[in-house]
């Protein structure tokens, strides 16, 4: 299985 | 000028150890409203986030909004420095390129401070939405963290199913497999004993028990952990801080390849 970044989830400010 | 005090370093001590292994470092963004921390990890996997309100501190000014950025391991060689039942003073200038900590005893007979350098760091700063989520988990801070121990001599990954009647937590690998689950609890004498799940949809979902385990690092700030999920969507692990905030942990679940 694959671990996304959880930059991908939440928007940048 | 920035000035926050506890009357108390152990505080500050288990904060520092909930996300020092997370993090090199992290900017401290101090307001009059508290002081927040926010950034990832490492990795970008996970993020934590840290609040403290003005409030919960003994004394608390902050003049003009600051964003102190700070080495985690420089902050905990001063922490070490400290006594448990020391007063633990913070303080900056405005514009300041360094922070002084101030440790007075109880008896006020020794005072020590430590000045440390600031950085300059090149931090995103994420916007986390308000999310509804699926499943809410309120259980003891102890056995999550046992869990979570537990688990991760079988596999790198925990699978967490949340139902009505409950949760389990299951992982499986070479050695075998092993599976924990956890009723709700009703009519438990002591609060910080009860598992309460708040359920709209039953979930199931996998995470790397490696973060997991990073972040029960904050066990000792609180006697409850709160697990917040919901499909396709980070986890939130929050650790809430006696009267003067909380810790939040971000990790999203693993995909299929």
């Amino acid at each position: 299985m694959a671990q996304p970044s959880i930059a991908s989830y939440f928007n940048t400010r | 000028m920035f000035e926050a005090r506890l009357n108390n370093a152990t505080t500050l001590k288990k904060i520092l150890d909930a996300i020092k292994d997370l993090l090199n470092e992290g900017t401290f963004d101090c307001s009059d409203s508290g002081i927040q921390l926010q950034a990832m990890d490492n990795s970008h996997v996970s993020l934590v986030s840290l609040t403290l309100r003005s409030d919960g501190f003994d004394k608390f000014r902050c003049d003009r909004n600051l964003s102190m950025g700070m080495n985690l391991g420089s902050m905990a060689k001063i922490l070490k420095c400290a006594n448990n039942d020391d007063t633990v003073t913070i303080k900056a200038q405005d514009n300041a390129d360094t922070v002084t900590f101030m440790f007075e005893s109880q008896n006020q007979e020794k005072v020590s401070d430590y000045e440390m350098k600031l950085m300059n760091l090149d931090q995103e700063h994420l916007g986390i939405p308000e999310t509804d989520y699926s499943c809410v988990v309120r259980m003891p801070a102890m056995e999550f963290a046992r869990i979570c121990r537990d688990l991760a001599q079988f596999s790198e990954s925990v699978v967490i199913c949340c139902t009505k009647e409950g949760v389990k937590f299951s992982a499986s690998g070479d050695v075998g497999s092993a599976n924990v689950k956890l009723a709700q609890t009703f009519n438990v004498d002591k609060e910080e004993e009860a598992i309460v799940i708040e359920m709209q949809e039953p979930v199931v979902l996998t995470f790397a028990c490696r973060y997991l385990n990073a972040f029960t690092k904050a066990t000792p700030l609180s006697n409850q952990v709160q697990l917040s999920m919901s499909a396709d969507v980070p986890l939130v692990v929050e650790y809430r801080i006696a009267e003067l905030g909380h810790i939040r942990y971000y990790l999203a679940p693993k995909i299929e390849d």
